[in-house]
């Protein structure tokens, strides 16, 4: 465990608490897509699987134990308690057009033919183009809230973290996970445009709205 | 130089 590890879970929960915040809040959850946070509960669902097989730490558990909860509360929020503020207009990214290459990857490329390795490689491949749907969103719509905002630059915070925990990891420990190196560089790539605009707008007082 | 399973990350 070292301290860049520590720091993108801390994002990766505070990005979390932060869309939660905003829906609770607001009473809304206009301008979130539902796919994507659909994807993310399925994510979890996927990885944490060895929560019933693997005991790895207490942090560990607990941690998985919170994002999952979190995770399954938004999607409740967005399709049950919220239902009516959800745009599902504007979500309408096509979700076989993700889960049919990435299901089909994980067959294909993984550490070990058992059924919890593929869903664990799943999990990763799908982490890494689960926020499309959100970000197409945005695109479509031209703009977001800056609270939305906020939630992404943190979940894009956490893997620019993440990928510094595995170059430290690699020096450190020799620890090198092909798989979700090479998908965690993919999904940070799609957060490059989006900082840019975050760094050049919202943190200047501005509101993201596209041109 | 490989990953180690169990996976201990998030």
């Amino acid at each position: 465990m070292n301290v860049f590890r520590i720091l993108g879970d801390v994002s990766h929960l505070l990005a979390m608490i932060i869309l939660l915040l905003k829906i609770w809040r607001s009473k809304s959850c206009a301008g979130i897509s539902g796919k994507s946070q659909i994807l993310f509960a399925l994510v979890f669902t996927t990885r944490y699987l060895d929560l019933l097989t693997n005991f790895i730490s207490i942090y560990n558990t607990v941690m998985k134990i919170i994002f999952l909860a979190c995770s399954y509360t938004t999607v409740y929020m967005i399709y049950g308690k919220y239902r009516n503020t959800f745009d599902s207009e504007n979500d309408s990214f096509r979700l076989e057009f993700l889960l049919v290459p990435v299901t089909g990857l994980s067959f294909l490329e993984n550490y070990n033919f058992t059924p919890l390795e593929i869903l664990w490689t799943f999990s990763i491949y799908l982490e890494s183009v689960a926020i499309l749907p959100q970000l197409f969103m945005i695109s479509k719509t031209g703009e977001a809230e800056t609270i939305t905002t906020h939630y992404l630059f943190f979940l894009g915070l956490y893997r620019t973290l993440y990928l510094a925990n595995w170059i430290w990891r690699y020096h450190t420990e020799s620890f090198y996970d092909q798989i979700a190196v090479v998908s965690g560089v993919v999904q940070t790539i799609f957060y490059c445009d989006f900082f840019y605009l975050y760094v050049t707008k919202v943190l200047k007082g501005k509101k993201l709205s596209l041109p | 130089i490989i990953a180690k399973t169990p996976h201990d990350e998030l």
